[in-house]
């Protein structure tokens, strides 16, 4: 099976 | 004092489209460039990142920085007001609490006005790094977007996978499997319906067949789209508005367990 990732992590705050 | 006018609404009715099904609300940040929007959905699986360029404007005054902040329901419904080949121009006065949409008929005749309030809204920019992406194909839009309708009635997640040899489109489910492949088009007589893949490694990723969906309701703005992909990053699908900037969406790829 497959879990949907998050875009945490990838951008960061500016 | 801000003020941005545009001959037709339809632009920015088919911006509102494009994002409201991903987010209720954002900060629409202007300067002297132009117009940027940048949030995450609730679920921080996708982005959407929109530019507006001054110079797309046919008339664009931003005398100084202005943040505003808008309910994209609210907004979706004034600008449903607005005939398709109304003027529209947004106003907001430095630090007001409320926006103005002017909607103008072609022949002057009728001129409406809307005043919405703004909201207060957590600013998080973010920044983007630039990435080189191993993949990038360019179709036509409404065929992304009907591949991604099509391949939806056989699972939740849609697999693409690029090659030299072309993209794969493969979705797989309960009723079964679908697969379609795009060969890089060797002549086409419109440019818009050219498939062009560029490729320096070859790229499988998984993505929510849901998200794609929303993504192509920014269909009708550009006749063609962009997908870049790089192995474990997300994926961007790009259109570019004409003549005034483009709209992008990020979303991370499904892992496997």
């Amino acid at each position: 099976g497959t879990t949907q990732g998050r875009l945490d992590g990838f951008f960061k705050v500016q | 004092m801000f003020e941005a006018r545009l001959l037709r609404s339809s632009i920015l009715k088919k911006v509102l489209e494009a994002i409201k099904d991903l987010l209720t609300q954002a900060t629409f940040d202007c300067d002297d460039n132009g117009i940027q929007l940048q949030a995450m959905d609730n679920s921080h699986v996708s982005l959407v990142s929109l530019t507006l360029r001054a110079d797309g404007f046919d008339k664009y005054r931003c005398d100084r920085n202005i943040s505003l902040g808008m309910n994209l329901s609210s907004m979706s419904k004034i600008l449903k007001c607005a005939g398709d080949k109304d003027t529209v121009t947004m106003k907001a006065q430095d630090n007001a609490d409320t926006v103005t949409f002017v909607f103008e008929s072609p022949n002057q005749e009728k001129v409406s006005d809307y005043e919405m309030k703004l909201m207060n809204l957590d600013l998080e920019h973010l920044g983007i790094p630039e990435t080189e992406y191993s993949c990038t194909i360019r179709l036509s839009s409404a065929e992304f977007a009907r591949i991604c309708r099509d391949l939806s009635q056989f699972g939740e997640s849609i697999v693409i996978s690029c090659t030299k040899e072309g993209v794969r489109f493969s979705a797989s489910g309960d009723i079964g499997s679908a697969n379609i492949a795009l060969a890089q088009t060797a002549s086409v007589d419109k440019e818009e319906e050219a498939v062009v893949i560029e490729m320096e490694e070859p790229v499988t990723l998984t993505f929510a067949c849901q998200y794609l969906n929303y993504f192509t309701k920014a269909t009708s703005l550009s006749p063609q789209v962009q997908l870049s992909m790089s192995a474990d990053v997300p994926l961007v699908v790009e259109y570019r508005i004409p003549d005034i900037g483009h709209i992008r969406y990020y979303l991370a790829p499904k892992i496997d367990d």
